[in-house]
């Protein structure tokens, strides 16, 4: 479904060169539920924004469905991406002036959803995360873990095959991040969606059947987790 | 040394109120360690910001060092602040224009420390965080975590008598996480600092001497923790 073949990212800073990825290659199946894991600084949202097509490798490849995404167009890739994927981003990324409710819809509105049942999946998501009470709160109105389950239903609208969710419950107390977890477990077992979690927690690391650890910007383990 | 006496603190959303906090009784003593804990929304970072003074209350009082806080002007209360309270907020509220270094020195050039001292006082403060490798980069070219190190020494710049920490470890690693609460940790126990920390994580409110539980804006529970 996505591959990476020796995926460099680099940034250059002056004099001196970060490679934020070193050599990367990996391969995520449709269906699964990985878990990318690692000490701070060693490279889990960079791969991560690659993962989703959000970045481009300094070198290497990535494929989308057999696709090498550098052969796409902006518009084509943000057409595959729009309907595939759903990013919950390590930093929320909601828009400011937008209500909770506005901002769910947002992805609902750029594929073209009608206004009616755009509205009752948004609102029935936002249920899901346990923010009825606060649709109408626009994001400096919200504590930290509202924003970011705010982040987590707008991640989950189009109901996209594939969710991308970067440190998803950073922000939440261990009950609500239990609920968040168990929702995403759900996804991946009933629903059959892949599933790639970045977490710095082992213990919510155990609901994903693959491991991949990440040491300053490399993969030095990549195994499966027996207990899923 | 911080008190609060029946607080609260209400936002008016059109027809309906929200009551964050709701009659809030407490006291801070110098030298304790205490834990903010409770679910997402509950009110933690609101009471944090009180506690600091960046905010006033709706209802009730606010003292610091015996003083009213709405008795005293912008500037009086903006001095109190800045030599006694160090804040690590929970979106870091780091300045984007400027590279880690300046946000680091920014407390120290407002308390109008001499520049060579204030630079060796920063660059030891990220070296302590583990970021000497990344004094130059801005916030846009530093990972969630690194950003939140920025934000740690940047409160402890002024080496204040209060330290607030609202879920410091939030976006760490458990190593990364579990240095900075040693660094905390000793801070309290071998310089006497005073130490409020909001965190989600029970490991880490293990760390400090009193637990503080919110529940929708009140306080539940307040005690002893007898580990310490
Ligand atoms: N400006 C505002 N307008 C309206 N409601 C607000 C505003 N700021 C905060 N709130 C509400 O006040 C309540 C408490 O928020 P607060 O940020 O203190 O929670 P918290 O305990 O820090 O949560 P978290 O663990 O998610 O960070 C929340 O329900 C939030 O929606
Ligand atoms: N725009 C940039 N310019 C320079 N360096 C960068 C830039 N973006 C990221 N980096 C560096 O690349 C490295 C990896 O960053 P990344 O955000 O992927 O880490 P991470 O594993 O997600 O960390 P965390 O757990 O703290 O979120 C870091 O050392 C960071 O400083
Ligand atoms: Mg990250
Ligand atoms: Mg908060």
């Amino acid at each position: 479904l996505i591959a990476f073949r020796n995926v460099w990212k680099t940034y250059q800073m002056g004099e001196i060169q970060v490679n934020a990825l070193k050599d990367v290659s990996v391969e995520f199946k449709k269906g699964e539920f990985a878990a990318i894991i690692g000490p701070s600084g060693s490279g889990k949202s960079t791969m991560m924004n690659l993962v989703g097509c959000l970045d481009i490798p300094s070198k290497g490849s990535i494929f989308l469905k057999d696709q090498n995404i550098a052969q796409l167009d902006e518009s084509d890739l943000a057409g595959l991406r729009g309907g595939t994927i759903g990013f919950v981003f390590q930093q929320y990324n909601l828009i400011p002036g937008m209500t909770a409710l506005e901002n769910v819809l947002l992805p609902l509105e750029i594929q073209e959803i009608d206004d009616a049942p755009a509205e009752k999946q948004a609102k029935e998501l936002l249920a899901l995360v346990g923010l009825s009470d606060h649709i109408r709160h626009r994001p400096s109105q919200l504590s930290g873990g509202q924003q970011q389950r705010v982040s987590i239903a707008r991640a989950l609208a189009c109901s996209p095959e594939v969710v991308l969710a970067d440190e998803p419950t950073g922000a939440l107390d261990s009950v609500t991040g239990s609920e968040v977890m168990a929702i995403l477990h759900r996804l991946w077992k009933e629903n059959g969606k892949t599933i790639i979690m970045v977490t710095h927690d082992m213990h919510l690391a155990q609901y994903a059947r693959r491991h991949i650890e990440l040491k300053d910007g490399a993969i030095i383990r990549d195994e499966i987790n027996e207990n899923q």
